[in-house]
């Protein structure tokens, strides 16, 4: 259950980074 | 911020995703790398329009698990950013989230954390202290810090993101019960499980109230039914009870957010070492028909 626990957990890559 | 992406860059941009989402890199690769060649040629190197190619490249190499070339990329498109758009500049704090995220992919926390904590400074001074976008740099910080096994920070910097996306996008927002599920599995490495179970009931009476309205007699949120349950099973009065549709909600869990489902199988991971058996299976169920 460690994995369900985890499954959202994810370092969110930022994609205004080509915007500006 | 006094910059705008070229039309033509913008283009190419969509089209090297596109490329890269069929895993055609053969093709995004060198297309990407014409396009740098002949930015550099009409702008000279040290130009923001370079530094977002460099970004897209970066991306590509990214998606192909090439995390050491894109964080090249990456740092040469940051010195570009900073003297070219100012150091405190968004381009500039996204570019070192993205940084941040390339180090922490090849596990190197320690590295990363500096990098993300400077992109939270140039957010804070740039959109103010309660702003979406320092919460969800609060979020990267906190994973960061979760893995190098630094709970005391892990804690403050999801209570602060909390704290912004509830006033900022009130409590039904999906952001609440993602950063209050991250938060929950933050306690629950360090072994406080009372205080991951209050928010993950927190979570589930949200998306109950959500659903069907505020809680009474014939409405409750499933916790309340999986701890009757257990309660009814205990005193031996409803051992071979069946699992009825507990007001809806194996239908109401089909539409709702990943996130509640993920609450469902982590309360019921709760229930279970506390040897409430009859209450983890109903939530169990719960996921189980949902699907």
């Amino acid at each position: 259950d460690q994995q369900n626990v985890n499954r959202q957990q994810q370092l969110e890559w930022d994609d205004s980074t080509l915007s500006y | 911020g006094g910059y705008e992406i070229p039309t033509r860059l913008r283009t190419l941009h969509n089209l090297v995703i596109q490329y890269a989402a069929q895993g055609r890199y053969e093709v995004a690769v060198p297309l990407c790398k014409q396009a740098l060649e002949d930015l550099e040629r009409t702008s000279g190197h040290r130009h923001p329009d370079v530094a977002t190619m460099l970004n897209i490249l970066a991306l590509v190499y990214r998606d192909q698990n090439k995390y050491k070339e894109a964080a090249h990329l990456l740092n040469d498109a940051l010195s570009i950013r900073e003297s070219t758009l100012g150091r405190d500049h968004p381009a500039v704090a996204a570019t070192l989230n993205n940084l941040a995220v390339l180090y922490g992919k090849r596990g190197k926390y320690k590295e990363a954390e500096p990098l993300c904590q400077r992109a939270l400074e140039i957010r804070e001074k740039v959109l103010g202290a309660r702003h979406p976008d320092v919460a969800k740099q609060l979020n990267n910080l906190a994973l960061l810090c979760q893995n190098q096994g630094n709970y005391d920070a892990v804690e403050r910097y999801y209570r602060r993101a909390l704290a912004i996306y509830e006033e900022q996008l009130g409590p039904d927002d999906v952001n609440v019960a993602r950063t209050k599920n991250n938060l929950a599995s933050c306690y629950l490495k360090q072994g406080k499980f009372t205080e991951a179970e209050v928010l993950y009931k927190e979570i589930l009476t949200r998306a109950h109230v959500q659903e069907f309205g505020p809680v009474n007699g014939d409405h409750k949120p499933i916790w309340v039914h999986a701890e009757e349950r257990e309660e009814r099973s205990r005193s031996r009065l409803g051992d071979s009870m069946p699992y009825v549709e507990y007001g809806g909600w194996y239908r109401a869990c089909r539409g709702s957010s990943p996130t509640v489902t993920t609450t469902l199988r982590n309360l019921g991971a709760l229930y279970r070492r506390q040897g409430k058996m009859e209450a983890a299976d109903t939530l169990e169920e719960c996921v189980l028909r949902s699907w």
